[in-house]
């Protein structure tokens, strides 16, 4: 095997989560639906489920923030690191760059899609896998048009959450 | 910024987990032996794919540089809760 466990996972088949704080450059209706599917990356192959709530408490908080945001781990500005996310026994939260371009659907910018993925792999238990095709390798790749999980990242979910059933 | 300078680069390996994080500020004058920034390195370049060269050649910066996510590689190594 080439992917990483980090140690801990949810014990729970569904998931919520909330994003408290969008980004300012886009709109909060496209921020939801990418995130929205972004999840359901992992959702495909196993048997959890995500629900987006607006208010109350959640699993996991999602927030777009510059800089020091509380956490002791500041964003850098645009490039380097452009989020991060805390494994399940830290609390699963996901932060992004807000100095990032975020896009949608484009080649220019920093992928909201792809980046947002491969963090909720991490509040789900997932550390960074070696396989460069993976999507849990720690690098951004660029946009790709048709996002297919490898199957270093299938293995990895299924081994803590087991399969989806009607797979 | 590229990581081109050595400082840079052990910074880069104490920040994702291929050094020891009580050495993350390489320049207030801890103590690092130059086996074990090679053996970071070459960690580094064995996690990203690269050839395992144990030198800051200049693929390696290029990886270094690249965009990323800011969480640890090495998380067994000192990784903490951030909160």
């Amino acid at each position: 095997k080439r992917y990483a466990l980090q140690g801990s996972r949810w014990r729970v088949k569904q998931l919520t989560y909330s994003i408290t704080k969008y980004p300012s450059a886009l709109k909060t209706a496209d921020v939801d639906r990418e995130l929205a599917k972004a999840f359901q990356v992992w959702e495909d192959v196993t048997e959890l489920t995500f629900v987006h709530l607006k208010t109350g408490k959640v699993h996991i908080e999602i927030r777009f923030e510059s800089g020091e945001h509380g956490d002791g781990d500041a964003f850098d500005g645009p490039g380097g690191t452009l989020a991060h996310a805390y494994f399940p026994i830290y609390g699963g939260d996901a932060h992004f760059d807000e100095s990032e371009t975020w896009t949608i659907n484009s080649y220019k910018g920093t992928n909201l899609f792809q980046v947002a993925a491969h963090e909720f792999g991490h509040s789900l238990g997932l550390s960074h896998s070696d396989v460069r095709t993976a999507l849990m390798a720690p690098f951004y790749r660029g946009y790709e048009s048709s996002f297919k999980l490898d199957n270093d990242d299938v293995v990895a979910i299924q081994q803590l959450y087991g399969k989806k059933k009607n797979v | 910024a590229p990581v081109s300078t050595d400082t840079q680069a052990m910074m880069y390996l104490a920040r994702f987990g291929y050094l020891d994080p009580a050495l993350q500020n390489p320049s207030s004058g801890a103590l690092i032996s130059g086996e074990s920034v090679r053996r970071a390195i070459i960690d580094f370049q064995s996690f990203a794919g690269l050839k395992q060269t144990g030198i800051l050649d200049p693929e390696t910066s290029t990886w270094m540089s690249k965009p990323r996510c800011g969480v640890r590689d090495r998380v067994g190594t000192g990784y903490s809760a951030r909160r």
